[in-house]
């Protein structure tokens, strides 16, 4: 989900 | 992750720790919004509500906590440090930045992914990045000189990338790379991954951050004039 949603960004 | 994201991670990352390394090897501060500072200060503290619940890599962590922790350094010493605070421009760095984050914090409410704490957070964080340079932009205006500015300016890493896919330029070179750089980085990286994945989808923080990218610009504009006549960077009184 975090991949996704590009929360895995700083 | 892509080039372009590491990339921007890094050139971002080294214009925070220059600009640390830069004030508490020079004692000084002047020229610095300290309320810009403080504004990334609370945009990463919020941001990173995540570290407490989610894991995503060890990069992830660690960046985080480095972004936290020189943020929240910078703002340490222009405040506290008995040397550095003397050389603040109170008087000038007077823009009312409560009133920015009142309103990044009420748009969170009305605009986010989910209504939930970690959310609207995350969301106030991203409006507030976009703004945070404002009292900077208004601190510069009035000082009249970025030489200072110079503290968040890049030597290394990065700087020959940038120079070839930013200024596609080869009869003069810019000697410096400056601290918005990474804004090109991020913006590539999320047109690299809007074409490479599938489900990516984050409008809040790409129309966040092409806002954030329009306001630097201001930034960009002078850089680029001071590039074209080859002179120290000044602005108009």
């Amino acid at each position: 989900a975090h991949q996704d949603t590009g929360k895995d960004e700083l | 992750m892509n080039i372009f994201r590491f990339a921007g991670d890094m050139t971002h990352l080294i214009s925070i720790l220059v600009l640390l390394l830069k004030i508490y090897a020079t004692k000084t501060c002047s020229g610095i919004s300290l309320k810009t500072q403080e504004l990334y200060a609370l945009v990463f503290v919020t941001r990173y509500l995540d570290l407490f619940t989610d894991f995503i890599s060890v990069y992830n962590t660690v960046m985080k906590l480095v972004f936290i922790g020189s943020t929240l350094a910078i703002v340490w010493c222009m405040r506290l440090h008995r040397v550095v605070r003397r050389s603040y421009n109170r008087e000038l760095d007077t823009f009312r930045h409560y009133f920015l984050v009142a309103g990044c914090f009420a748009l969170a409410l009305v605009l986010h992914e989910k209504f939930t704490f970690q959310e609207v957070f995350w969301a106030f964080s991203i409006y507030l990045e976009a703004v945070a340079i404002l009292p900077q932009l208004v601190l510069l205006q009035r000082s009249g000189n970025v030489d200072n500015l110079t503290g968040q300016y890049i030597f290394f890493l990065g700087y020959l990338t940038f120079s070839v896919l930013i200024l596609l330029s080869c009869s003069s070179q810019p000697t410096e790379m400056p601290f918005w750089a990474y804004r090109a980085f991020y913006i590539l990286n999320w047109i690299y991954r809007y074409f490479t994945e599938q489900h990516f989808s984050r409008w809040i923080a790409c129309i966040s951050g092409l806002i954030q990218t329009a306001l630097y610009a201001d930034f960009f504009y002078y850089y680029f004039l001071s590039w074209k006549n080859n002179a120290t960077l000044k602005l108009p009184a």
